[in-house]
């Protein structure tokens, strides 16, 4: 029993490694993927990384709901109060202004 | 005997972290396919319309979300430089960000939800690395992808 | 108090984060005790 567990062990420990180089490979790839420099925050050309405020509607019924929109820069912090004494969310940013609006309702 | 407690308990703790690295690899994934099946749909209906939509019905990647009743009124405080906000909402609230939003458009294929289509799970490989298409087949199969994937290796 | 504080632009576990503030925000505990204090509802505020 002894000997199996060990076995199992090994194998248990190449698979996390290789999980781990996966994610080091993808999280690597979603990075480039998304802070492109065609994709910059605040592109200075507009490229094709961006939602429609219909998409938006797609996904929140707009009869219902209200959309706020916050483009925000790297690092922003978002902090949420307790929700037993208020209703609160504050946005800090360090790193630029902060872009906050509605999506239109139609 | 007691070699052999620890081992299982070593084993045991293992299990779990890889589970946890599983869930990652994944959410990894998904945000990949929904973003390049996100560029693509765009890059498809410009050439269509010949041209992109008008630059104030456009949200670039990344933003966040917070959607609430109609009802609600919201108190907002800003800084005067714009790098400070304060909401007061007189009712609840969600945040999303925009992974979450692509997720519910579809740009996963609803391979979160282990629904995906053959003719999407094919698009969906087409969106990974060649080394990764086989955790997409897994993670549109039924069983947990992750033991399959360990048995082959 | 904040309960929750969020980097945006982390690469990671943001997702759940939002999820979690959510579950916070939606759960009841948040009317039942200010109804059970009797407290009054938030003020009327301006619509943003």
């Amino acid at each position: 029993r002894h000997r199996l567990l060990e076995k199992e062990l090994r194998e248990l420990q190449a698979a996390e490694r290789q999980l781990d180089d996966l994610i080091q490979m993808c999280t690597v790839q979603l990075r480039l993927l998304t802070e492109d420099p065609a994709n910059q925050q605040y592109p200075l050309v507009p490229t094709a990384a961006y939602v429609t405020c219909q998409d938006l509607r797609s996904v929140v019924d707009p009869s219902e709901q209200m959309v706020m929109v916050i483009k925000a820069p790297p690092e922003t912090q978002l902090q949420v109060s307790d929700p037993t004494e208020a209703f609160q969310v504050s946005v800090r940013s360090t790193q630029g202004p902060i872009d906050v609006f509605l999506c239109p309702e139609d | 005997a007691q070699e052999c407690q620890n081992l299982e308990t070593e084993k045991q703790k293992r299990i779990e972290r890889i589970k946890e690295k599983r869930a990652q690899l994944q959410e990894l994934l998904l945000q990949q396919i929904a973003f390049k099946n996100l560029v693509q749909r765009n890059q498809q209906n410009e050439q269509q319309n010949q041209g992109p939509p008008a630059l104030n019905s456009t949200i670039q990647l990344p933003f966040l979300i917070v959607n609430t009743s109609n009802r609600t009124v919201i108190d907002c405080s800003i800084s005067s430089d714009k790098f400070e906000y304060l909401f007061n909402f007189d009712n609840t609230f969600e945040i999303h960000d925009d992974s979450e939003v692509l997720k519910r458009m579809g740009m996963s294929f609803g391979l979160e939800a282990g629904k995906c289509s053959a003719d999407d799970l094919r698009t969906a490989k087409s969106l990974v690395p060649k080394a990764l298409e086989g955790y997409i087949t897994d993670m549109s199969a039924e069983f947990p992808w992750i033991n399959q994937r360990l048995l082959s290796s | 108090r904040s309960r929750i504080l969020v980097s945006i632009g982390e690469s990671f576990g943001a997702s759940e984060k939002f999820q979690r503030i959510n579950q916070l925000v939606c759960s009841s505990e948040g009317q039942l005790k200010r109804s059970a204090e009797g407290g009054a509802a938030p003020k009327p505020l301006k619509r943003l």
